[in-house]
């Protein structure tokens, strides 16, 4: 463990806070893609399948069922309790669009052609894809509001730290994850839109974040 | 092997 891991997780746990408290609190879902929600639920499930198999340490085992239990919480707020605010006309993005490429690609490339290594590799493609859904809801509806940039914030934020964890581990460990990287990589750059928007108008104290 | 690192990382 290293503090840019632990600062990654950190913010990634921030992050699913942030947006489970905000559907809590205003009881609301509005602006909200349910679908990449459910890709996150999906990404945590196919990538915590060693939770009862294999012990790495109790921060381990407690972050993966408190990130599981969030993320299925969210979506439940979404899809059940606060169904009648979800946007489903604004939730259009075809995830069937990112599931297949993602499939076929985690049967192409990955560590070892077992049930439990392709899962792996599906959930470390699919999350790198995962708020595209949320990013297309935002561009389509021209606006997102603040609490929602400061979830995508720290949500893109926690792989950018990540990388400065694979960084340092190389660097120190000389170990790499070559799938793990390129594909945290190409989901920070899915990003980088986001960020130049939310350091040049939510930052400026714009309240909502408004597209040009 | 690199497969078995890897799940030390959430």
């Amino acid at each position: 463990m290293n503090v840019f891991r632990l600062a990654g997780d950190v913010s990634h746990l921030v992050a699913i806070i942030i947006l489970l408290l905000k559907i809590w609190r205003s009881k609301s879902c509005a602006g909200i893609s349910g679908k990449s929600q459910v890709l996150f639920a999906l990404v945590f499930t196919t990538r915590y399948l060693d939770l009862f198999t294999v012990f790495i340490s109790v921060y381990n085992t407690v972050m993966k069922v408190v990130f599981l239990a969030l993320s299925y919480a969210t979506v439940y707020l979404i899809y059940m309790r606060f169904r009648n605010s979800y946007n489903s006309e604004n939730d259009t993005f075809r995830v069937e669009f990112l599931l297949v490429p993602v499939i076929g690609l985690s049967f192409l490339e990955n560590y070892a052609f077992t049930p439990l290594e392709i899962l792996w590799t599906f959930s470390i493609f699919l999350e790198a894809v995962a708020i595209m859904p949320q990013l297309f809801m935002i561009t389509k509806t021209g606006e997102a509001e603040s609490i929602t940039t400061h979830y995508l914030f720290f949500l893109g934020l926690y792989r950018a730290l990540y990388i400065a964890n694979w960084v340092w581990r190389y660097h120190t460990e000389s170990f790499y994850d070559l799938i793990a990287i390129v594909s945290g990589v190409v989901q920070t750059i899915f990003f980088c839109d986001f960020f130049y928007l939310y350091f040049t108008r939510v930052l400026r104290g714009r309240g909502k974040m408004t597209l040009p | 092997d690199s497969s078995v690192n890897h799940k030390d990382e959430l």
